[in-house]
């Protein structure tokens, strides 16, 4: 099974088309491995960018050297995977 | 059983076809199983026939989970698909619907990508067919329609999430659903299901050039949307999915669009703005509740608009 340990989503918010330029020219670097979730639509809205805890200094330190704003929307995407985890187990067993 | 189905938990591969037995059993004058092909790792491709009678009356597909890691999205098509059997016969706008359409709903799309979600890799998103000279796995079944195949707006990369395949309709999944709609003739509107981005899309995908039935798909998305929004106020974007989004081609309504089904949509389910693919459960009832609305509103226009 695949961990995705202290891996994390961030939320971007591109002010302007060159930073929409770059930020594809980041998702074109594969030795990242970050994955789009949700794809950059235009200026002011936001796309979700999951980035594996290998790739997280390269990446955020790209997005403040860009001054491109970003929060951290998931914390650790194994965090929330174990609890999803956990409540499918319990749902099953309230079924029983 | 039926009755203790829960429909607020995510559910596996298995759980969920059981559930489709139980359904076409609880509900045999209504509901029917057919299976339109395999997949690559052979799992059976399920499909439920809500029909009241009559031989190949026009009719209305959708589609849930073809991107296998969008729980939210089967776990929405389990909720809808049992939303049209209570409704039948108490809803005024699902009878009439049933009265004379049918509606094919297949739940799990990509049951080898869903499988692998809950065993494997909670992020998976493709097929799982193994890629010829790659050590990459899968191929994205909403880049590997015959619309626009292999242009700029998926890749040719096995390794990327949006890897078009070798060929258009190289995967089984989705040359299941080409043969079955092709040999169907007589399917009037294609309503394929994502999320998360909160958006209702229309072709085309793969051009910039408006649809020849733009205006009229632009309105209709523009009141599903809005009675969508009735129900939570989540907001949805709409319009066409090169206008919306961004150019992707080899898409399932593209497709859909170009082979002469005219009201051809693709849904992007909401998100708290939290969670993205790893929406909780809790969230699955309100989701399907606000999606349905906004989906019954396509199939009455489909209804009263016949071509």
């Amino acid at each position: 099974e695949q961990l995705f340990r202290g891996d994390q989503v961030l939320r971007i918010t591109a002010s302007n088309e060159e930073q929409i330029t770059l930020l594809r020219v980041l998702g074109e670097q594969a030795e990242l491995q970050i994955d789009f979730w949700r794809d950059l639509t235009g200026p002011g809205h936001p796309a979700d960018l999951w980035v594996p805890f290998p790739s997280l200094q390269a990446v955020k330190i790209f997005l403040e050297f860009h001054s491109i704003s970003y929060s951290v929307m998931i914390e650790d995407v194994q965090a929330l995977l174990d609890e999803e985890k956990k409540n499918m187990t319990r749902s099953r067993r309230i079924q029983r | 059983s039926i009755s203790t189905f829960d429909f607020a938990s995510y559910h596996t591969l298995e759980e969920i076809y059981d559930w489709m037995d139980m359904l076409v059993d609880d509900h045999p004058n209504l509901v029917s199983k057919i299976q339109i092909g395999q997949s690559y790792e052979n799992r059976p491709l399920y499909v439920l026939k809500f029909s009241t009678g009559g031989s190949n009356r026009p009719a209305i597909w959708l589609d849930t989970g073809i991107h296998s890691r969008e729980w939210i999205t089967q776990a929405t098509g389990v909720w809808t698909a049992n939303k049209i059997v209570k409704e039948y016969g108490q809803d005024p706008s699902v009878t009439a619907i049933l009265d004379s359409m049918d509606i094919f709903f297949e739940i799990i799309t990509n049951p080898d990508g869903f499988v692998f979600t809950h065993s494997s890799n909670r992020l998976w998103r493709k097929t799982r067919s193994i890629n010829a000279g790659s050590s990459c796995v899968g191929v994205d079944p909403n880049r590997n329609w015959d619309a626009g195949f292999g242009g700029s707006g998926s890749s040719s990369d096995p390794c990327s999430e949006t890897y078009r395949g070798p060929y258009a309709h190289s995967e089984s999944e989705v040359k299941a659903i080409v043969d079955f709609i092709r040999s169907h003739g007589n399917v009037k509107s294609v309503i394929s299901i994502h999320s998360y981005s909160q958006m209702l899309l229309f072709p085309y995908g793969y051009k910039r050039t408006p649809a020849a039935h733009h205006q009229e798909l632009n309105e209709l998305a523009k009141k599903a949307v809005s009675d969508l929004a009735a129900m939570y106020g989540t907001k949805y974007a709409y319009g066409s999915v090169a206008d919306t989004i961004y150019l992707a081609d080899g898409t399932t309504v593209d497709w859909a669009y170009d082979n002469g089904v005219k009201y051809s949509f693709t849904f992007e389910l909401r998100d708290t703005g939290r969670y993205g693919f790893l929406l909780p459960s809790t969230q699955i009832i309100p989701t399907a509740t606000e999606t349905w609305p906004a989906l019954l509103d396509i199939m009455v226009h489909v209804l009263e608009h016949p071509y």
